[in-house]
């Protein structure tokens, strides 16, 4: 089995990108075979990762408008696939896939082609990270029909506070119709500031709210708060304009040391099931 | 003649609302009539101001969908203007925003309305600065349609640069469309690390892609970084949860400071002109 987790929050610039790729560099890092899907248009993780988005083909895009199909028709995904690091496979955006939400949006199964897209590369990848668009549009949604679970980046501020309703409207919503298991399995604390008290007191609202639901029917009731938050650190804004992961670019840094000890704690995690 | 100005950046959480709510209270601080547009189906201007979105009636939503017309008929601005602070203006927003995108999408118009509704408030507000929600759909093309000048919150961040060509075009399609004399004038740097060499490395990387510009026939041939950059400062994150601006909230802190000098620099280059 795999665990397949979609880095989602229609909010923009929380830090899904950042957490994607680290995560999954860090998960590779300690030899998980992992697979990173680039599902937003901007093609922020392709970049991130050295990998020109102008340039790839076959991409993810390709393969979402010619899923392959039971009749062994439609793109193979082993030919977008790119092996870009140890243990570390990508497949990638190109420039074109803004045109993905438009042209999906009237075709059949629409919300489930990543599904299929996944489905054979699952017997090759134990951890699939799937990179959401900040919307809540069709390409987020086939990215929560494909997962497992959700995890949410986001910062520890007021005013990301007020988008995670609908949020989780979204999840419950595709939980119902596409997905019955898919569960929110965690919060990932980013850009946090553990020093302020604004921070310890949205970080509390968040905690006294997953624990009122963890008796209901609802898909976050198992959702933690994961450990440790990803602290603030000017490391993560730079490696992306190297084309690099964190771990690469400076090892030690706080930036690597947090996303390492969360890859870590995804590892045990999932060991222990 | 008054400054009307396009808060605006695709991307999401760069500073967009904090800059229009905080500036809008700077420019009201030093007597100037201030309007506070929130073109935002977040509704977190209104918020900030301590109004709350889900009980606004009427909002700038209805005036969009039934902005007044040269016949006299259609709704009154003035009825949906809320006058929240000395000096300082709001056109609220309300939850229902949020379809505007699609009611807006097949009528007369559909990018001019702002234009027209603000039209009336121009003899009462000497500035108006409109918070653009995070994408270059309708709503932000109201926006930049109705605004003189475009004004961009971003961060010093390599993964931030790229989405800037893209907002580029955009101005650019709209000044050869609808609005002829929309220029960029600034660039305003949010949640700015001025201690870091990769932010200065971006805001040079900026400065120099701004002065190659300068000599060309393009809207933002006359843009510069403003000054000054606005510094990452807690108190800006905070005083949204108790509906305050920063300066009512914690004057005095750096981030009443920079957004205090930023409107004070706005003035005096309106005043010369
Ligand atoms: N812990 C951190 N410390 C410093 N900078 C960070 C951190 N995490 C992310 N950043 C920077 O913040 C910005 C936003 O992060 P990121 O691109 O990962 O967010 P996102 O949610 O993927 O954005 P989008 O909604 O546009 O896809 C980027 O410039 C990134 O380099
Ligand atoms: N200078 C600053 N220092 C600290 N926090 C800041 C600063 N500027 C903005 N923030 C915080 O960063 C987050 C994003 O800012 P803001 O909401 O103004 O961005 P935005 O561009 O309007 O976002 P959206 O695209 O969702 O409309 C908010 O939680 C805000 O309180
Ligand atoms: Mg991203
Ligand atoms: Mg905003």
């Amino acid at each position: 089995a795999s665990r397949v987790i979609a880095l989602m929050n229609q909010k923009g610039g929380v830090g899904k990108t950042t957490t994607s790729v680290n995560l999954a560099a860090g998960l590779a890092a300690v030899g998980r075979p992992t697979l990173l899907v680039d599902l937003d248009p901007q093609g922020h993780a392709t970049m991130h990762m050295g990998v020109d988005p102008g340039s790839v083909d076959p991409s993810l895009y390709d393969l979402l408008l010619d899923p392959p199909a039971a009749s062994g028709e439609g793109l193979d995904p082993l030919d977008a696939l790119m092996c870009i690091r140890p243990n570390l496979g990508l497949l990638p955006c190109n420039v074109d896939m803004a045109a993905a939400e438009h042209e999906l949006s009237d075709v059949d199964e629409r919300q489930l082609r990543l599904r299929r897209i996944l489905a054979p590369l699952l017997e090759i990848y134990e951890f699939v990270l799937i990179d959401c668009p900040p919307s809540l549009g069709l390409l987020t949604l086939n990215g929560l029909a494909a997962a497992r679970e959700v995890m949410v980046p986001m910062q520890a501020h007021f005013l990301a506070l007020q988008g995670v309703g609908k949020l989780l409207e979204t999840v419950t919503l595709v939980g119902q119709h596409v997905n019955p298991s898919l569960r929110v399995s965690g919060i990932i604390l980013c850009m946090h500031d553990e020093n302020t008290r604004h921070s310890r007191e949205v970080v509390d609202d968040i905690r006294s709210f997953l624990e009122d639901s963890s008796e209901q029917d609802v898909p976050w009731a198992g959702a933690r708060v994961c450990d440790p938050a990803i602290r603030r650190n000017i490391k993560l804004a730079e490696c992306p304009s190297f084309g690099q992961t964190v771990f690469e670019y400076a090892p030690g840094c706080p930036g690597a040391q947090d996303y390492g000890a969360l890859a870590q704690s995804l590892v045990d995690e999932w060991d222990a099931m």
